[in-house]
């Protein structure tokens, strides 16, 4: 451990208290993506199917548990407890878009071809674009709740904290993960235009809203 | 096994 990912972990916490939060008091899920949820769920339960053999650390442990409850009651909010207030004709991003290729990736671009490994790899590259229908609603709406956009950028920060982690760990164990750290660029590049849009809009007291 | 040891990040 060291004290970026410990940073990007807790922006990773911090994001889905964020959004629980934002649920929770507007009792809306108003510019929230589904699909990009329901494909954090897939992402974790996933990823996260070595909890049943390869023990890593408590904290470990109790992060992926947390990650794997608190978006299955994400899900569950916006599917039942508040679903008159979500609008599937904005949420229209088309996922088979991106399982099909990371299944794919997944199939040709794994540490071993072993039915753990390969939904571990399935799950880095659908992570990495897991964000697309949630960002393809932003661009439709062309507007967001601050709130919204302190959720993204949470996430977006957790990502980009995860670079310069990677960096000291090969420095200090010689270790890379040369799937995470592609798929982790990818990712947090996903991030840098509406970065642009939140630091110098939102975080300035103005609305985040995309040039037309 | 080496690959498992490396996924210890979330």
């Amino acid at each position: 451990m060291n004290l970026f990912r410990l940073l990007g972990d807790l922006a990773h916490l911090a994001s889905i208290f964020i959004l629980l939060h934002k649920i929770q008091t507007t009792r809306s899920c108003r510019g929230i993506s589904f699909k990009t949820q329901a494909l954090y769920v897939l992402v974790f339960l996933t990823r996260y199917v070595d909890l049943f053999f390869h023990w890593v650390s408590l904290y470990n442990f109790v992060m992926k548990i947390f990650f794997i409850a608190s978006s299955c009651y994400i899900l569950y909010l916006m599917k039942y407890r508040f679903r008159p207030t979500h609008d599937p004709s904005l949420d229209t991003f088309k996922i088979e878009y991106l399982l099909g290729p990371c299944f794919v990736l997944a199939l040709i671009f794994n540490y071993h071809f072993e039915l753990a490994e390969v939904l571990w790899a399935f799950s880095i590259y659908l992570e990495a674009v897991a964000i697309f229908p949630q960002l393809f609603m932003l661009q439709r709406t062309g507007e967001a709740e601050a709130i919204t956009t302190h959720y993204l950028a949470a996430l977006g920060v957790y990502r980009a904290l995860y670079i310069p982690n990677w960096i000291y760990r090969y420095f200090t164990e010689g270790v890379v993960d040369p799937i995470a750290v592609v798929a982790g660029i990818v990712q947090t590049g996903l991030y840098l235009d509406f970065f642009y849009v939140y630091f110098t809009k939102v975080l300035q007291g103005q609305k985040f809203e995309l040039p037309a | 096994k080496d690959s498992s040891r490396s996924h210890d990040e979330l």
